[in-house]
Order: C-alpha cells, then structure tokens, then sequence
C-alpha cells in the first residue's frame, strides 16, 4: 500500500508541474511529501510560483491565483484516474478572461474520455459547450430546463427569458 | 461509463417532471441567479447516494422537497432517476442500461430502486463503489471546495489523493 | 445605549426590506431581534424570500441569492451610517448579469456622498465607473497602475496589455 | 472627508513608485489575475492600521516588502502614503490636507507620521475613530465576508450592528 501511494503520489507530482504550467505561463510548481513521516501519514506541501514571481508563499497569491493552482491539482490527480464524470459549480468565477479559456480549453481536451457538467455564468465558457442546458424560473419559484444554442443563450443567461428558439 | 439520462421531479425547486439528456464531452448549464443549475447538481450527488444534508444545503433531508412557492403547491415526494450506459461493461450488471432511482416522502419514508426494482442504499452505493464513479469528494468542484484544498486541512488534502491511488 | 441600539435597529431593518425589494423583485424580507433576550446580546435572524418562492430557509438559497441578500443587509447598515469610503473587492463575481447591473446602479446612487472603490473582472461593473484604473504586470512581478478609458479597458482587463491610450 | 491620492512603493508586488489619484463617486479597478488588484486594497488597509497579518494574506508582517521577482530585486522597505482632503473639518486637526504615511523595514522598523512629522500607530488609529472613517470589519467587503454575515457566528453580525448604533 505504501508503494502503491508512493508511485501514485510521484504520477501526480508530474502531472501537477505539467498541468501547472499550462495555466500560469512561465510559472513552475511542484508537490513534496515531507520526509520525515511515514509516506502514508505525512503531509503533502505545496509549492507554486506564477511566471515571472518569486517562490510565493500561497497566502500571498490572489484568488484568482489560488483557484487555478487548486484546479490544477485537481486535473494532475484526475489524470491518474479519470473519472467518468465530473461536475463543476461555478469554479471559473474568480478567473479573468484569459485564465477562463484555459481553463475551458482543459476541460475540452480532458472531456474526450470524461463527461463534464459544468455550471457557469461565464459567456468564454459556454462557447466550450458540447450542449448547453438554461435553467429558467418562468414559472415562480418551479425551475425547468431547455436546451438552446449558444447566442441565444447569451441572452438567456443574462435574462432568465426562454429565448425562442 | 457514462450519464445518459437524468429525471428530476418533486426535488428542490423542480417541481415538474423534468428531462435532461447528457452526452459525451462538456454540457454547460446556465441560467440566472437562483433559477435552480446547483439544484440539478444537488440531484445528481442525490441520486448517488449523497447523504450529508449540509452537502446538499439542507437542514434536514426532507428540505430537498418540492415545498411550494407562489404559483405552485408543495409536493410529497421527491423523485431524481438516472440512467447510466454500461459502456464498458464496468457495471457489476448485465444491463447495458442501468436506472438508479431514489424517492424521499413527506413521511420521511425513502425508496430506492435499480431498473424499477427496490433494493437498498447501500445496493445503489455498491454499484458506484465498483466502478470508480462513486460521488467522491471530487466529483464535484464547487469554489469553496478549490480553496479549501490549499488552505484546507492537510488530512482533506492526503484523502484526495488516496483515493486516486 | 440599549434604546440607542434598538432605535438603530429598527432603521437598519426598515432599510433591509426595501434594499432587499429592490434586488429581488417581489421578493421579501426582515430582520428580527430574538426577543427572550437582552437586546444588547440578543441573535440578529434574517428571514429572506426571493420573488414568487416560499418562505425560503438561507441555506437553501443558491449562491448569488445569499450573496445579494448579504450586501442588502449591508447597504441598510450603511444607509442609517454612510462611511466615507467603502471598498468591495469582486464581490460581484456571483452575480448574473441583471443582478451585476442592480449591484452596480446601488453604488452610483450611494456613490453621492460616498468614495467607493470597486475591484471587479466584470465588464458591466467596469461601466459604472467614474474614474477607471487598471493594474498591469509588463514587468514580471512587478504591478503599475494606469488609468483607462471604458472601451480600452474592456481589451486591458482580458489580456493585461496597456491599451494604447 | 476623503480620500485624495494613494502613493505605493516597495509594498506587495508595488515595487516601484505607484501614484493613484482617487475621485468621489466610484473608482473601478481592473486587470488579469495576480497583476496587484486586491494588493491595493491591502496597502489602503495597511496604511490605516491594519495589524492583523492574516487580513493582509501574509503570514507575518514583513511579506508586506517587495520581495523581489524574476525582472526586479527585493527592497528594503515598504511604505505606503495616503492623503486625505479634510472637506467638512471632521479630523481634528487644523489642516486641509492631511498625509499618513506607514513604513516598515526589513529590520522590523515600523514608522508612522502625520503630515510628515513621526507619530506612533496610535495616532493614526485615533484620527480615524474620531471620523467614522476607521477601518472596520465593513469599510472592506470581499465575498468570503458577505457569505460570512449570513452563515457565520451570530456576534459577528452583530458587531456591525453594533458599530451603526
Ligand atoms: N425544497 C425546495 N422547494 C422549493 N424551492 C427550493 C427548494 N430547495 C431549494 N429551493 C429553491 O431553489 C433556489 C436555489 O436554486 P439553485 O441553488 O439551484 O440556484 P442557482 O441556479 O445555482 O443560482 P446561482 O447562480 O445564484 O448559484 C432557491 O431560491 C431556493 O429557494
Ligand atoms: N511581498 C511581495 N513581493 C512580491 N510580490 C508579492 C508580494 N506580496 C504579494 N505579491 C504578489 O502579488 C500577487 C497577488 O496580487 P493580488 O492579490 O493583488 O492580485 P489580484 O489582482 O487581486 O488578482 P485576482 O484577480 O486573481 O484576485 C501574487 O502573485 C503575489 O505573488
Ligand atoms: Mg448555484
Ligand atoms: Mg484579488
């Protein structure tokens, strides 16, 4: 179990410098097991430093900064193990345009073996869309769905009116 | 493996019978602010068995009802079913298609249900188990969750990282 | 002090019903002072319902709703003692666009007798600006600051190029 | 009562002589992710007398100095100068203009000075209380905190309750 954690542990780490990045151009990261404990106890530190900065220390990093780091844990860890579906909830808030496309251009590399839903306010993102759902409330207080074709869900998005399409 | 199909009536704010298709690669779902998108993710991780209230934003259980609004009567029963393709035969089933169904009655009575025929919770959760496509703590990425996972506990951090060894 | 407090309070709940009106339409809210208490140590409970919903418990509510209902709380804290200066740093990062339109129309009207300082990726909030800078790293690491015309920040904000205006 | 002008040089990621002039109504702030936005609101913060270093996002107080990036090196001091237009005579001091400027050397020097002339932090903390202009829980708001008056402990609401009365 222990070699088993420890070889997995090491995939990831790769996977997490790679992923890294992708994301923050020019940046470096890297995952360390702390050696002092026994590798199936001991804690998991996290270095990350955008392009261009000096070693950050995580507080000091933006939010923005911190979601992506923390996404692109995520990804290096799924790509060990893919899951067969994954859902995101509104994750790309915190992310400016650019980031948003990177963010959105992994999840449509990664979605060839993966279905993801993924919930979003963000027009960058819908664009992203296999198929897109709007959720609406014509109804008072009933939701319903229906599919729509990405410019009308522009509007939709923005004013909750089905569009008629 | 892969999500085909999710019918949602009675729970949280749909009312209705509703119908949503899910395909392969990226479904983006958007809508207003409280039209309902993380109710329909809230149903998915309830149908899967997710028990934690406070994961589905509930005090107690039965909030996941349908509990009327301005133009509609509460309901009694909260039903969410979801079919899965046995793509690649990962299902411990002969099916290709496999039904998961979960009902909640004002009673506080549960019902579950494979294919239409009752079993248990923990039936519906074995199915899961086996497959990988168990609802993990990360299938499903909301923002607090991201944060979480650099500020967070290191034991949240280490339980991620088992589970995809 | 207690009659200075709840003389206060009642004006700061008169204040919350109608900035919560006007956020959600048809909706409605209160404050309430639990009364087995001592005022000067008593709960403060918020009840809040958004348009055409039930009597709705806050944890149910979706994300952008608690959001707006919380800066409602906080603009009738602020409408009974106006501080010179405020600052809100993406607290609109949530908000779909109609409610990032309320948002932003709420700090022009306040904006009268107050200095309020907006950080936001948004394009809508960017709009209600009266004076815009933005933040840039040409230099790796290191961040000017450069105040921009609407239409050149909108290509500023996306890519961090300094527009050349 | 209000804000003026904002001077930045060797704070955060500010490394060189940053000016921002600032105007009534509402100042918006724009740029990628990581480019110095929220580092801003922090030297306003700073510059005011915050001393908790987690509200800062350091883990002690000297990351507040330019720590240097891959185009610069680090600096030995952070300082921050903020001037304030005394418009309707609420400092009680018999100036027009009044300029507070906070330092910190990487030798754990701190210096304070009003209009030039050294002062302790308590000064500076004494002329905002007697404006209505000390920087409290409120006059910054960021999502994390707004989610927090609704969710959080109840004598966290009430504070700012209280702080109105
Ligand atoms: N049992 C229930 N009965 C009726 N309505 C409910 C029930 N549970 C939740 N709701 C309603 O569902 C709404 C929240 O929906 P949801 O969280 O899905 O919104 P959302 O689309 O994710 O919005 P946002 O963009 O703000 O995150 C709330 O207004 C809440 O009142
Ligand atoms: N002492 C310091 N020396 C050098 N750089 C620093 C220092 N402190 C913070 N930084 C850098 O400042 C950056 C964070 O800036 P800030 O939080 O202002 O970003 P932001 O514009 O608010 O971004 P976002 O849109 O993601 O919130 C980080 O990349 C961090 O490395
Ligand atoms: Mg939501
Ligand atoms: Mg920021």
């Amino acid at each position: 179990a222990r070699e088993k954690f420890i070889s997995t542990f090491q995939e990831i780490q790769k996977n997490f410098s790679e992923v890294f990045k992708t994301f923050f151009e020019g940046g470096r990261a890297s995952l360390v097991l702390r050696e002092e404990e026994d590798p199936l106890e001991a804690e998991i530190d996290i270095f990350a430093t955008p392009g261009g900065k000096k070693l950050s220390s995580l507080p000091l990093m933006s939010g923005g900064e911190k979601s992506l780091t923390a996404v692109s844990l995520l990804f290096a860890i799924y790509l060990v193990k893919p899951s067969p579906f994954c859902i995101f909830d509104e994750v790309d808030a915190p992310l400016d345009d650019v980031n948003v496309e990177r963010f959105s251009r992994a999840l449509q590399e990664y979605s060839q073996n993966t279905q993801f839903i993924v919930v979003t306010h963000n027009k960058l993102t819908m664009r992203a869309a296999n198929q897109l759902y709007g959720v609406t409330m014509e109804e008072k207080g009933v939701s319903r769905v229906v599919s729509v074709k990405f410019d009308k869900a522009m509007e939709y998005a923005n004013e909750g009116q089905i569009p008629a399409g | 493996m892969k999500l085909a199909e999710l019918n949602i009536v009675g729970f949280k704010s749909f009312a209705k019978k509703t119908n949503l298709l899910l395909h392969d690669g990226m479904t983006v779902i958007v809508g207003p602010n409280g039209c309902g998108k993380s109710n329909i993710v809230d149903a998915i991780r309830w149908v899967m068995g997710e028990q934690k209230s406070n994961v589905l934003r509930s005090e107690k259980m039965d909030n996941v009802i349908f509990a009327g609004s301005a133009s509609a009567k509460p309901v009694g029963m909260a039903e969410v079913s979801l079919k899965i393709e046995n793509t690649r035969n990962l299902l411990p089933v002969d099916y290709a298609e496999v039904v998961i169904t979960r009902r909640l009655f004002r009673s506080g009575e549960s019902q579950y249900l494979i294919n239409g025929n009752q079993c248990r919770l923990k039936d519906i959760m074995d199915l899961f188990m086996d497959t990988g496509m168990a609802i993990s703590s990360y299938s499903v990425i909301e923002l607090p969750q991201v944060e979480q996972l650099l500020n967070g506990k290191p034991e949240e951090r280490r339980k991620i990282f088992e589970e995809a060894a």
